[in-house]
Formats: structure tokens, C-alpha cells, sequence
């Protein structure tokens, strides 16, 4: 049965994307099976796994809109991971589906059918609280909440966190934090310091162990259609998702 | 008569709550009267120029929503320039409106009443191309698009580029680009130099010659509630933004 993460943050730039595409390629280096799905319709997680976002006859927008079985919209890349792609159309679905009766369970929905295939299945969220990301949320176990240890992004956290709580009253009741990965991190300078040891303080043992250093080879990657992994391996990118990818196993075979 | 101006790009975290709060105070600096229009429900321009956002009784959401005039919205800053708050009520706009007539004219039509007492108007949107960045659009003789030099800021700007023609053509005739910002720009890096190279091939004399580099007190500055002329104005962060409002004066000068 696949856990089903979704990697979430309102906040822009904070390595969503980048997190979902390096956890999708290191997670399967160690033999998972994965499973990505692109709910922004900046289609990022696509494009930067190689995918070709308009070539795609199904995509995540006709899964949304349950206009094809979510099989039909899986692309395989050269990462060894799957991939549903997105692309500007999937936010004609947030118009279309307003007046659906459990519009937020469409994507939920759509993933029964075939959570006995993969082992994680990782949802890449836009940088917003709308129906794609309350989609996501209802759909998933556990929410990854990639964060930049700056003032706007962890201003914004309290706001994911009711927001959490919200779906998990009213959709979802099994929904909780995984894990707060801290993204780009520099720590030669006082605020990333600042920020960080108030998450450690705030959320405790919530707070990933790996920090995810700013590094050029993550930028660089996704020019590439490539994962770190497969564009350069030895980077310090590469490593602290491998590294992630170590925790998350841990974390799951301790449960 | 205010030049109104969009800070705007659906692509998240390059810069836009940054550019919005700096220009503001450094146009302030060359005796501009300045209004800030915090549009994105995170409120970071609201927090960032040290205002609360959840004390004001009139925010972005009761102008959008016609339920109170924009004047009654106006609060002062310590930095010189006024601003018109937003928080998370903000997002409910964006349901509240979608049967409405016009819908997308809302802040066109709020804007009208107070052109005559500023000489810039900028407004901060979110991270997509919802009806609050419409709103912002239709609203706008013109747009400043910040741009981090990296892939998938790059790749979303053709989106970006033709919504902007798109309201162009349906609801504002004279709207049109002001200037491309190089944001967070590292010059020792070879993806941010070929990036940029990119930009000025393809958008020439629209890419502003001022490039704001990475400088930690531009990010350290917002947890003050001060932009970073008010923070650090020897930085290299405060030095640009005043250099850019030099190049946005020296622009208008020259119609
Ligand atoms: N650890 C890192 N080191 C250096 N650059 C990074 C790192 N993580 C992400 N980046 C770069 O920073 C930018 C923002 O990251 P990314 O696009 O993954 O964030 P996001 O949260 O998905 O953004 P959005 O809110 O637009 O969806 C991208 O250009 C990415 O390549
Ligand atoms: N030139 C810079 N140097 C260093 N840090 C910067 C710079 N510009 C912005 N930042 C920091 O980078 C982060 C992203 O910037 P900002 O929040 O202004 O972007 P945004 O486009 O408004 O994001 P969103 O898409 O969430 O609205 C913030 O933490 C900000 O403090
Ligand atoms: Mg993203
Ligand atoms: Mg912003």
C-alpha cells in the first residue's frame, strides 16, 4: 500500500519542486517504487524530470476532472520514477470543479486504484491553499513542508498548519505532518541559525535531521530534465537528498 | 496623475514582496508619493513595510469586495509611503467573486478615486495568475516582472508574457511591460550569467540595467517590519533598490 505524501508550502521558492523531483529519484535508488504527481500547473516537477508537459494526452488535468482513468496519464522518465504530468489547462480544473459536489476528493479518488503499485507516491503542490493543494491534502497520509529558514516563510507556517488541521477535520482524519525539511540553507548566516532553532523548538522531532544545503548543481539539474542524482551525483545536492530519502525509510520502518 | 504598476510573477519566491516593499521606500526617498497595495493573502508586504495585518479593520479584501472605499484602507508607514493591507480573508475574495459582473475591474475602479494623490501606485501579487493578479492587471498602466536567473523562472515566463496580452486585449488596452528585474542575481555563477544573457537577447532595452544581487539583508530586513533603507541603507541590497527607483524615475522623465 503507498504512503502518499503531499510537499507543500503556500510560500513561493521555498524548493518545493526541487524536493519532490530529488526525494522522487533518491527514494528509488533505494529500490521504491514512485510515484510523482504534478499539481502545479507551472507543470515545474514535470519539465525538470524530463517530461514534455504539452506532449501529453492525459495529464493531471483530465485526472482531476475524471475524464480519464489516472493510469492512462503515467509517463516513465529515465530516473526510474513515474511521473503525471501538468501543464497550464490544470487551472481550468479550479473553475471547472467549484460547483462539484466532493470536489476536494477527486484526487483522492483518482489514487485508489492504484496505491497497491507503488510504494510513495509524492504530490509536487503549487505555491497556494487552493482546491489543487486541498486536492493533494485529502488525497494524502502525510504532508512533507519544505521550508526556507527566512522571515516571510515561516511567517506563512501558521497558516499551513491551520490549514492542515482544517482538512484533517473536515476530509481527512488521518492527515499529519511528516516531516519540515529545511531547504537552501546557509549556515554561515545568523537569520537561517535563528529560523532553524525556532522550528527545532517549535515542531521538535518533526524537523528532518538532513538540512538541504544551498547548492548551484539543484538549479542547474532541472535545465537538464535530470534529478541531481543523474546529473551529478558527487554534489552536495545530491547527497543531502539521499540522505532525506535514508530518513524517510528510517522513519517508515520504525512505525 | 499615480503611474500604477504590477509587481508581479506567478513563478513563487523571486523576489516580488522585496522589490514591491524597496521600491516603495526608495521612490519615497526621491520625494514620490507612494502607495503600496498588498493583493496576496500571505500579507508579506503588509508585514514586511511593519504593518498589522490582522488589527486594520479595512483591508485589499473590503476593497475588492466594494464594502468599504480605498481611503478607508490607507495606513501610514514609518517609511514614508502608504499602504493598503491584505491577510487570509484575501483568499475568500477570490470565491466571492467568480458570479460577479466585472469581476475583474474591482481595483480598477477603487483605484480611480485616488489617482490623483500619488505618484506611484505599486501593487504586490501573489504567486499566480488568479483573479487578484488580474485584478491587478486590469488595474495597471504597467508591469514590473522580477526574475531570478534560474531554469524554472525562466521557463514560466512565456506564461506570464502572454497573460499579459491576453488582459491587454480584453480588458486594458494600455497595458504593457515596464521592465524586467534581475533579482537575487549572483554573478559568479554560469546559470544565472546565461540566463540573464537570455533575458536581454530576448527582451532587450525592457530589462532594467539595475540588478539586485543576493544580499542577506534584504531577507533580514522584512523581520523588522522596515524596508532595507530603513535597516541597512549602506547595503548592497538598499544601494540597488535605490539605483532601480533612480532608473524608473529617469525612465518616466524620458515619455
Ligand atoms: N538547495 C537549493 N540550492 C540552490 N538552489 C535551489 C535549492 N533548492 C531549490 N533551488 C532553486 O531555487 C528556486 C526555487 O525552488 P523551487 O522552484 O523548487 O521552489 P518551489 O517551492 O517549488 O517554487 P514554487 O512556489 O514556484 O512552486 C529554483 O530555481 C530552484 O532551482
Ligand atoms: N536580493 C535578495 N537577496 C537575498 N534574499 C532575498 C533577496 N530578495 C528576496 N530575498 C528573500 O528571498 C525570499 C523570497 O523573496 P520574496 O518573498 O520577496 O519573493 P516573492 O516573489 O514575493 O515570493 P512569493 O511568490 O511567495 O510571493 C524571501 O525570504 C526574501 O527575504
Ligand atoms: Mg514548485
Ligand atoms: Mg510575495
Amino acid at each position: 500500500m503507498a504512503k502518499v505524501l503531499s510537499i507543500t508550502n503556500q510560500k513561493g521558492g521555498v524548493g518545493k519542486t526541487t524536493t519532490a523531483i530529488n526525494m522522487a529519484a533518491s527514494l528509488s535508488r533505494m529500490k521504491q517504487k514512485i510515484l510523482l504527481i504534478d499539481i502545479d500547473p507551472q507543470g515545474n516537477a514535470s519539465a525538470g524530470s524530463g517530461v514534455d508537459r504539452d506532449s501529453q494526452e492525459v495529464t493531471a488535468y483530465e485526472v482531476l476532472m475524471h475524464a480519464a482513468p489516472i493510469q492512462e496519464a503515467i509517463v516513465a522518465t529515465n530516473a526510474s520514477y513515474d511521473v503525471v504530468a501538468s501543464n497550464r489547462e490544470l487551472s481550468g480544473a479550479l473553475i471547472e470543479l467549484v460547483d462539484e459536489e466532493h470536489r476536494e476528493f477527486r484526487l483522492r479518488v483518482a489514487l485508489q486504484t492504484l496505491r497497491e503499485e507503488y510504494d510513495f507516491v509524492l504530490i509536487d503542490c503549487p505555491p497556494s491553499l487552493d482546491l489543487l493543494t486541498v486536492n493533494a491534502l485529502v488525497a494524502s497520509d502525510a504532508v512533507v513542508i519544505p521550508m526556507q529558514c527566512e522571515y516571510f516563510a515561516l511567517e506563512g507556517l501558521t497558516e499551513l498548519v491551520n490549514t492542515i488541521r482544517k482538512i484533517r477535520a473536515a476530509f481527512n482524519p488521518d492527515l499529519n505532518i511528516e516531516g519540515l525539511l529545511r531547504t537552501m540553507f546557509d549556515s554561515r548566516n545568523s537569520l537561517s541559525r535563528e529560523v532553524s532553532s525556532q522550528l527545532e523548538e517549535y515542531f521538535g522531532d518533526k524537523v528532518y535531521h538532513t538540512i538541504i544545503p544551498r547548492n548551484i548543481r539543484l538549479a542547474e539539474a532541472p535545465s537538464y530534465g535530470k534529478p541531481v542524482l543523474e546529473y551529478d551525483k558527487r554534489s552536495k545536492g545530491a547527497r543531502a537528498y539521499l540522505a532525506l530519502a535514508g530518513e524517510v525509510m528510517g522513519r517508515e520502518s520504525n512505525k
